[in-house]
């Protein structure tokens, strides 16, 4: 893999002698293949090479007997760091119910992830409301209404007829009424440059101010992932993100893109299609799988 | 591409990026302008306007696959088996394939085999209904060979133009998932040798490198006829088709530009590259 590749650029390089800062670089070319192949954005590796480069050379790798490791070392500690802390909760409102919002685009997993977040919630103590808000898709409304039926979780529904934002404001007071202490909406997938839709999800957080909107990425996403990150970042106040279908063989570089540009913690991971298939954020786990 | 007209190390660079920010990879990035390097100090190109016109037209020529055929016959009737991961676009595209043809005059069936995904029968069952078509499905968790085994008696009863199949999203690397979609072209190659099967993989233009292992697996588990690619009306370029053309041969025949019926494309080598590079 990786640390090979670096070794043996590294052992290329020792045979001219004493290590420049020009040799720290090529040697740095393999780490940065690696992202590029594994879907980190073209700019998130440009900067995080630089980043690394600054230190492997600031820490004198130039002078080490052992060069190659002391680079990889390096780059892995960087990518964990940068992968962000583990705080995979949903922290509580300071008055109930916490509102939570999952957007993203069109088939990133937002509505399975809801009905997840529903379940990992009641397990914990929590009594949650899934909220049907995407009036748009064909049969998007019966699809959380089974997932829901299937965990016992009550579904708040309006049907196809209402916007969205009235949905919400509807389902808050039910869930007051009901003592319900966290609602968790599905919002129609829309695209980042879509301007109305996107108004309409600046409407929503405008009307119902939710403690949390978690912004739903694919781990397969490519290059693309640092726009739209960024497109939802600036309309919208995010405050974190969740990785869906890592049960796949991607490398998943499209979490760091994420994570670099918006500065939001990874909170959760999907790992399956099913209910129970949701983890706990691992960065130190997700490096190792970007880096190959 | 870069304001000056000379052809310097920058103007390379600069084009390597905008193809591996295009999703076309690193290998066939490189590999692509190295070789457009050497054409031009060969030629005598000077201008960058001429070398990224001929690295347009090397792309769009890589693009256009002799054998690709339109999906439809009209000498036997066609089944469409449409395939691909997870929320890539299967059920929205099918409902756009059968409106289309439907609209050409052919009768169509539907056959609702995802039997697996919350509410997958009722989303194709709107569509069905929306363009009042007929439609096969079976209650949720049914078996899908068994759905497609009655779509089949349907067509052939009910002398049909075209059936689409609509299978479950699954993951290359889920083995049983893979045999299962296996089985289901098995049965239908078995039971209605006579028709002309086009085998679907449906990829979406917002995938990255991880595209190009979708389609060798998919490639290598059922014999594909086809590629559509959707979701480029976002701005992802989807410029992963170019190694997976090059690697797994299957041509593109649609694109996907938007979620509404009409938001369908046959696919355009020059068209798409022109995008790409816009
Ligand atoms: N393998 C796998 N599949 C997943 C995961 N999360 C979601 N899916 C599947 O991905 C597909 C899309 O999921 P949805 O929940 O419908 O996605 P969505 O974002 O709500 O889609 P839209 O509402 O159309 O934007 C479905 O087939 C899900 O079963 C995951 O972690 N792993
Ligand atoms: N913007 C855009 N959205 C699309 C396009 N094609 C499909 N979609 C949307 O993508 C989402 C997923 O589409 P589906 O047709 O349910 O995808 P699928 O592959 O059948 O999903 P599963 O059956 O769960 O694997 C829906 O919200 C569609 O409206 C497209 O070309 N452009
Ligand atoms: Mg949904
Ligand atoms: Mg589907």
């Amino acid at each position: 893999g990786l640390t090979a590749k670096i070794q043996a650029a590294m052992k290329k390089l020792r045979g001219k002698g004493k290590l420049s800062e020009a040799d720290v670089k090529s040697a740095l070319r393999e780490v940065r293949l690696a992202l590029l192949e594994a879907d980190v954005s073209y700019k998130v590796v440009r900067d995080f090479i630089t980043q690394v480069q600054e230190r492997a050379i600031g820490q004198g790798v130039m002078q080490s007997l052992t060069p190659g490791q002391q680079v990889i070392k390096i780059v892995h500690e960087e990518l964990t760091n940068l992968m962000g802390g583990a705080a995979s909760k949903l922290e509580p409102a300071p008055q109930p119910p916490t509102v939570v919002v999952l957007v993203g685009l069109q088939g990133s997993g937002k509505t399975t992830t809801c009905a997840k977040l529903a379940r990992h919630l009641r397990q914990n103590g929590r009594s949650p409301l899934l909220v049907a808000a995407d009036v748009y898709r064909p049969a998007a409304i019966k699809q959380l209404q089974v997932l829901g039926q299937e965990m016992q979780i009550p579904v708040f529904a309006m049907g196809e007829k209402h916007n969205p934002v009235d949905i919400a404001q509807g389902a808050i007071e039910h869930a007051l009424s009901q003592g319900k202490d966290y609602v968790l909406i599905d919002t129609a997938g829309r695209l980042h440059v879509d301007e109305g839709l996107m108004e309409e999800l600046i409407r929503l957080e405008n009307n119902i101010k939710p403690q949390h909107i978690l912004l739903v990425v694919d781990a397969m996403a490519g290059q693309d992932a640092i726009t739209v990150a960024k497109a939802f970042r600036e309309k919208l106040t995010l405050s974190g993100l969740i990785l869906t279908k890592l049960d796949g063989d991607t490398r998943g570089g499209a979490a760091l893109s994420a994570r670099a540009v918006t500065g939001c913690p990874i909170k959760f991971v999907g790992v399956g299609e099913k209910l129970d298939a949701l983890e706990p954020f691992h960065p130190e786990r997700m490096a190792s799988r970007i880096l190959g | 591409i870069s304001g000056s007209s000379g052809l310097d190390a920058d103007f390379f660079a600069e084009m390597e990026e905008i193809l591996i920010m295009a999703d076309v990879g690193v290998e066939t990035s490189l590999a692509l302008v190295d070789n457009i390097r050497r054409e031009a100090q060969v030629g005598k190109i000077h201008s960058g306007e001429e070398v990224l016109d001929l690295l347009k037209k090397q792309i769009a020529k890589s693009l256009t696959i002799e054998k690709s055929q339109p999906v439809e016959r009209t000498d036997k009737p066609t089944i469409l088996l449409v395939v691909g991961v997870n929320g890539v676009g299967k059920t929205t595209t099918i409902a756009k394939l059968a409106n289309k043809f439907n609209k050409e005059g052919k009768r169509v069936l539907l056959a609702a085999a995802d039997t697996f995904r919350a509410a997958a029968i009722d989303q194709l069952n709107t569509w069905a209904q929306r363009l009042n078509l007929d439609i096969i499905s079976h209650q949720p968790g049914a078996d899908p060979a068994a759905v497609v085994f009655d779509a089949l008696q349907a067509l052939r009863a009910r002398r049909l133009d075209m059936l689409i199949v609509d299978t479950a999203g699954r993951l290359h690397t889920k083995v049983n998932l893979m045999a299962e979609l296996e089985k289901i072209q098995r049965i239908i190659t078995r039971e209605y040798p006579e028709a002309s099967l086009e085998t679907l993989l449906v990829l979406d233009a917002t995938t990255g490198q991880n595209a190009l292992a979708q389609a060798r697996v998919f490639q290598q588990t059922l014999n594909l006829s086809g590629i559509v690619l959707t979701k480029l009306d976002g701005t992802a370029k989807g410029g992963i088709i170019i190694p997976i053309s090059r690697e797994v041969g299957v041509p593109v025949k649609y694109i996907g530009i938007g979620e509404g019926l009409e938001d369908l494309h046959r696919f355009s080598p020059t068209a798409f590259v022109t995008a790409l590079f816009a």
